[in-house]
């Protein structure tokens, strides 16, 4: 199982 | 001029004890609107988002927007100093180099200030959407805190799988496996603070590291109660109002099948 990163789920402004 | 005043200080030493495990270093941005801090940890796998509203403290001033990079384990070690039923309040200049911070003891015997050079923080803002999520779980911050430190001994991964019915904690490691499965309080069930209730409209079931909500656990003095709000293949939030001031959100991102 891979731990995704918060970056995937939101963008960055 | 940045100012401002907290007579119960024993609540800032526990939001940066909720913070500093997860976050070395960050930002808190001071506004007209009050104090709000986000910030990644260092493997960015999850976000803490820190919002105190200006109300919610006994004197607030903010004659210009500021932000106020530190370095949360000095700040920590700064607050070790006040008392807990000191009076604490925070002073910046406009273009700061330093945070002052003012203890005061309840009977005004003993008063204590203490500088904390400020950093330069560089940070990537994620900018996170205004979600209506499937499932919101509210149930006692302390029977989450529970149940997060009893799994943790038996494996790395939890899986959330909310129902209707309940809200049921799964993990499976090389010694065995477990489940724990929290229902849904029914109106009679005494206090409103000891209730579990969820509020859904599909199902929803999500694998997150148990290290990290062990992390946001360290909220759980902050208040009696903590919410989950999860969607399908998004990070989940774990949220703790404080009473009357504002709240501490985790978002953590789930493990998702290679």
């Amino acid at each position: 199982m891979t731990q995704s990163k918060l970056s995937a789920f939101f963008r960055s402004s | 001029m940045f100012e401002a005043r907290l007579t119960e200080g024993s609540l800032l030493k526990k939001i940066i004890e909720a913070i500093k495990d997860l976050v070395q270093e960050a930002n808190v941005d001071c506004s007209e609107e009050g104090l709000t801090m986000q910030a990644m940890d260092a493997s960015h796998v999850s976000l803490c988002s820190l919002n105190m509203r200006h109300g919610g403290f006994d004197h607030y001033r903010c004659d210009r927007s500021i932000s106020l990079g530190l370095n949360l384990a000095n700040l920590g070690k700064i607050l070790k100093c006040a008392g807990n039923d000191d009076v604490v309040t925070l002073k910046a200049e406009d273009e700061p180099d330093t945070l002052t911070l003012m203890f005061e003891s309840p009977n005004q015997e003993r008063i204590s200030d203490f500088e904390l050079k400020l950093m330069d923080i560089e940070t990537e803002h994620l900018g996170i959407p205004n979600e209506e999520y499937k499932c919101t779980i509210s149930m006692p911050s302390g029977e989450f805190q529970r149940i997060v430190r009893d799994l943790a001994v038996i494996g790395e991964t939890c899986i959330i799988t909310c129902t209707k019915e309940g809200v049921k904690f799964s993990v499976s490691g090389d010694l065995g496996n477990g489940n724990v499965t929290v229902r849904q309080s029914s109106a009679a069930d005494g206090d409103e603070k000891d209730q579990v209730k969820i509020q859904m409209e599909e199902p929803v079931t999500l694998n997150f590291a148990l290290r990290y909500l062990g992390f946001f656990t360290k909220a759980t003095p902050l208040g009696s109660t903590v919410k989950l709000h999860m969607s399908p293949d998004v990070p989940i939030v774990v949220e703790y109002p404080i009473d009357g001031i504002g709240s501490i959100s985790y978002f953590l991102a789930p493990k998702i099948d290679e």
